[in-house]
C-alpha cells in the first residue's frame, strides 16, 4: 500500500519534469514528499524553476509561469492516470501568446487519450478543437448557441 | 466512455432548453463575457453529484435555478442530463450509452435518474468512483482555479494525489 | 465627521453607478452601508446587475462581469478622489474584446487627471497608451528593456 | 504630481541596472511571461515604503534582492529609485522634484533616501499620507488582485473606503 503509492508518485514525479521541460522549453520541475519517512501522511511540496533562471519560491514565479507549471502538473497526471474527460474552464487566461500555442499543441497530443472541453477567449485553443460551440446572451437575458466560424470567434 | 450530450434545461442562465453535443477530441466553448460558457460547466459539476453550492458560485441551493430576468419570469425548477458513452465499460453499468439527470426544485426537492431510472445522488457519485471524475478529481478545472493546484498548501495536496497515486 | 463619509460614501455611489452603466452600457451598481445606523463602524456592500439581468449576488456574476464592476468602483473612487498615478498590472485580462476596448477608453479619459502605468497583454490596452516599453529576458535570465511598435507588441 | 523616472539595480530581475520614464498619460508595459513587467509594479510597490514581503510574491526580505541564474552571480543588494514631479505641491517637501531611494543588503539592512539625504522609512511612508499611494490606498493594483475589491469582506472593504471618503 505504502509501497504503491511511493511507485506511482516516483512515476507521477518524472512525468512532471518531463511535461515542464516540453512545455517550458527547459528547466526542470519536482513533486515531493516532505518527509520520506511517512510517505501516507506527510505534505507534498511542488519545486518548479523555469530554464536559465535559479531555483527560487513558487510564490516568486510570474502569473504565466505559475499557471504553466499547473498545467504541466495536470498533464503530468493526465499521463499516468488519464481521465476519460476534462473541463478546462479558460486556464490559458494568463499565458501569453508563445506559451498558448504549446499549450494548445499539447492539448491536441492529449486529445487522443482523453476527451476535452475548453472554455477560451485564445484563439490558438480554438484552432486545435474539432467542434467549436459559441454562447451568446440574448436581450432577454438568456443563454443561446450559435455556429462559430473561427476567424469571428476570438 | 465519453461524454455524448449535455441538455440543460431551467439551469442558470438557460431558461430556454439546450443541447450540446460532444465528440472524442476537443471541443471549444467560446463566446463574449457573462454569456453562460461556465454556466456550462457548472452544470456539468452539478449533474455529476457536485454537492457544495459555494463552488458553482451560488449562496443557496436555489442559485442555480432561472431567477428570471427583466423581461423573462423565473423558472420553477432546473433540469440537466449528461449522456455518456460507454462503450468501453470503463462505468460499472451494462449500458452502451448512461444518461444520468438531475432535477432540483425551488421548494428544495431534487430529483435524480440514472437512464430513466429514479435514484439516488449517493448513486451518481458511485458510478464515477475512481475514474478521477467527480469533486476530489482533477477532470473539472474552473474558472481562475487553474493556481489552486500550486497554492494549496502541501497537505492538502494529498486529496489530489491520493486520487492519482 | 459621520456626516462628512455619508455625504462621501453618497457622491461615491452615484459615481459607481454611473460608471457602472458606461461600461456595462446599462444596468445598475450600487454601494451600500449596511447598518445604515453605524456609517462609521459598519461592512459595506456592493450590488451590480448588469443590463437586462436580474440582481443576484456578486458571486453569480461571470469572471470578465466580475472584473468590470471592479473596473468600474476603481474608476468611480479615481472620479471622486483621483489619486495622482496608478500602477495597474493585468486588470484587463479577463475581459473580452468588445469590453476590453470600454475599459481602454475609460483609461484614455481618465488618463487627463491620473498617470497611469499599466502591464497588459491586450491590443487594446496598449493602442491608448502614448508610451509602450517592452521587457524581456535575456538568455542570461535577467530582465532587460527593447523599444516596441505596437504591431509586433501583442 | 507625476511619476518622472523609475531606476532599479539588482532589484528582483533586473541584475543589470534599468531606468523607465514616464510621462503624464498612459505608459503600457508589455513582453512574453516571466520577462518582468510583475517585478517592476513590485518595485514601485516597495520603494514606497512596502513593509510585507508577501504583497511583493517574497517569503523572506532577501528575495527582492537578485538571487543569480543559471549564468549570472547573485547580487549584494536591491536598489530602487523613484523621481517624482512634484511642482504642484502635492507632497508636502518644499522641492519640484523628488526622489526616494530604497536599499537593502543580503545582511538585512536597509537604507532609506529623500532627495539623497537619508531618513528613515516612516518618512518615506509619512510623505505620501492622505495622496490615496500606499498599502492601505487604491493606487496599484497587483496581477490577479482586480477581484479582491468586490469579495473582500464588508468589514475589510471599510479601510479602502475610508480612505476616499
Ligand atoms: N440562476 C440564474 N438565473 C439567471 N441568470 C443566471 C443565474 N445564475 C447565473 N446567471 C447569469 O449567468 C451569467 C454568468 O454566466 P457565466 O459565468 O457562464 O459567463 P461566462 O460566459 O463564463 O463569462 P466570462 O467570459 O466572463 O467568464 C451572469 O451574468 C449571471 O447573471
Ligand atoms: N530575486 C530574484 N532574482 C532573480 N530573478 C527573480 C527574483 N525574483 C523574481 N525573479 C524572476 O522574475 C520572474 C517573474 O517576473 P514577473 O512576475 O515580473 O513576470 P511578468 O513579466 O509579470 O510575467 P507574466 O506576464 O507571466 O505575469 C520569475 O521568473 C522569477 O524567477
Ligand atoms: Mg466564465
Ligand atoms: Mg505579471
Amino acid at each position: 500500500m505504502q509501497e504503491q503509492f511511493v511507485k506511482s508518485f516516483s512515476v507521477l514525479n518524472k512525468s512532471f519534469n518531463l511535461v515542464f521541460e516540453e512545455l517550458f522549453g527547459g528547466g526542470k520541475a519536482e513533486i515531493v514528499l516532505e518527509d520520506p519517512e511517512k510517505p501516507l501522511e506527510t505534505g507534498i511540496g511542488i519545486i518548479a524553476q523555469p530554464p536559465g533562471k535559479k531555483l527560487q519560491s513558487l510564490s516568486l514565479l510570474s502569473g504565466g509561469e505559475k499557471a504553466l507549471t499547473a498545467i504541466a502538473l495536470l498533464f503530468a497526471i493526465l499521463r499516468v492516470k488519464p481521465t476519460p474527460f476534462c473541463v478546462l474552464d479558460e486556464i490559458d487566461a494568463s499565458l501569453d501568446d508563445a506559451n498558448v500555442s504549446r499549450f494548445a499543441s499539447f492539448l491536441k497530443n492529449y486529445s487522443k487519450d482523453t476527451q476535452f472541453i475548453v472554455i477560451t477567449h485564445r484563439k490558438a485553443t480554438m484552432e486545435v478543437a474539432e467542434t467549436l460551440y459559441g454562447i451568446t446572451m440574448e436581450d432577454t437575458a438568456t443563454s443561446k448557441m450559435i455556429s462559430v466560424k473561427l476567424e469571428e470567434a476570438s | 466512455m465519453f461524454l455524448k450530450r449535455l441538455d440543460l434545461y431551467g439551469f442558470k442562465s438557460f431558461a430556454n432548453k439546450l443541447t450540446l453535443e460532444f465528440f472524442p477530441g476537443i471541443t471549444a466553448i467560446v463566446g463574449p463575457n457573462g454569456s453562460g460558457k461556465s454556466n456550462i460547466a457548472d452544470a456539468i459539476k452539478w449533474v455529476l453529484g457536485e454537492q457544495s453550492v459555494k463552488s458553482l458560485r451560488g449562496l443557496k441551493l436555489e442559485d442555480v435555478i432561472f431567477a428570471g430576468s427583466k423581461k423573462l419570469k423565473p423558472l420553477g425548477f432546473a433540469e440537466v442530463s449528461l449522456t455518456i458513452d460507454n462503450s468501453d465499460n470503463c462505468l460499472p453499468l451494462d449500458y452502451n450509452e448512461i444518461t444520468i439527470t438531475r432535477r432540483v426544485f425551488r421548494s428544495g426537492e431534487s430529483e435524480f435518474y440514472i437512464n430513466k431510472t429514479s435514484c439516488r445522488l449517493k448513486d451518481i457519485i458511485q458510478l464515477f468512483l475512481g475514474t478521477g471524475v467527480g469533486s476530489e478529481g482533477y477532470s473539472i478545472i474552473g474558472q481562475g482555479k487553474i493556481d489552486e493546484i500550486l497554492s494549496a498548501r502541501p497537505e492538502d495536496r494529498r486529496a489530489l494525489f491520493e486520487e492519482v497515486a
